[in-house]
């Protein structure tokens, strides 16, 4: 562990407790891509089972409970709950053509072509991807609330820190795992974008 | 390289 990727971790549940929170506030997701949050319950599903087979540290099983945990009760409050506030036609961005090619490049791209191990890869290449629904939902409506900016700040924030985690581990420790590296560049480049905005404007975004 | 050996990270 050091402390970029700790920083890291902290600002990824920093993003999944401030957006379930404002959507549990306000009692609204409005503004809010569904699509996104089903995608993220499902990288975590695909990607934490093996808590079911391995026990790291106490840390890592208490943080991936947390984050499967969140990342259901957002997509149950989105669907369920809090359905009537759902913006469902500014959502539209098709899951199919993210979920579709991530699966096939993770049969084809992998270190080890066993179950868990494709299923990990097809969690890490879909978490790169997953947020472009709430990216495409924010440009149709020209608008994002603040509280939703904050949340992309920390969330695009995270996987920035892991690839400095990278660089650390790559230096001291002489690791690296280039599926990781490489979803983990596509994924925070994705948000340069947001991230100038939001640095730039620091109220509400029109992307 | 062992992919194991990363799948301490979150």
């Amino acid at each position: 562990m050091n402390i970029f990727r700790l920083t890291g971790d902290l600002s990824h549940l920093a993003a999944i407790i401030i957006l379930l929170l404002k959507i549990w506030k306000t009692r609204s997701c409005a503004g809010i891509s569904g699509k996104s949050q089903i995608l993220f319950a499902l990288v975590f599903t695909t990607r934490y089972l093996d808590l079911l087979t391995s026990f790291i540290s106490l840390y890592n099983t208490t943080m991936k409970v947390i984050y499967i945990g969140c990342a259901y009760a957002t997509v149950y409050l989105i669907y369920m709950k809090f359905k009537a506030t759902y913006d469902g036609n500014h959502d539209s961005f098709r899951m199919e053509f993210l979920v579709v090619p991530v699966g096939g490049l993770a049969c084809l791209v992998n270190h080890d072509f066993s179950f868990l191990e494709i299923l990990w890869t097809f969690s890490i290449y879909l978490e790169s991807v997953a947020i472009l629904p709430q990216l495409f939902m924010i440009s149709k409506t020209g608008e994002a609330e603040t509280i939703t900016t904050h949340y992309l700040f920390f969330l695009g924030l995270y996987r920035a820190l892991y690839l400095f985690n990278w660089i650390w581990r790559f230096y001291f420790e002489g690791f690296f795992d280039m599926i990781a590296i490489v979803a983990g560049m596509v994924q925070t480049i994705l948000y340069c974008d947001f991230f100038y905005l939001y640095v730039t404007k620091g109220q509400g975004i029109s992307l | 390289d062992d992919p194991s050996r990363n799948k301490d990270e979150l």
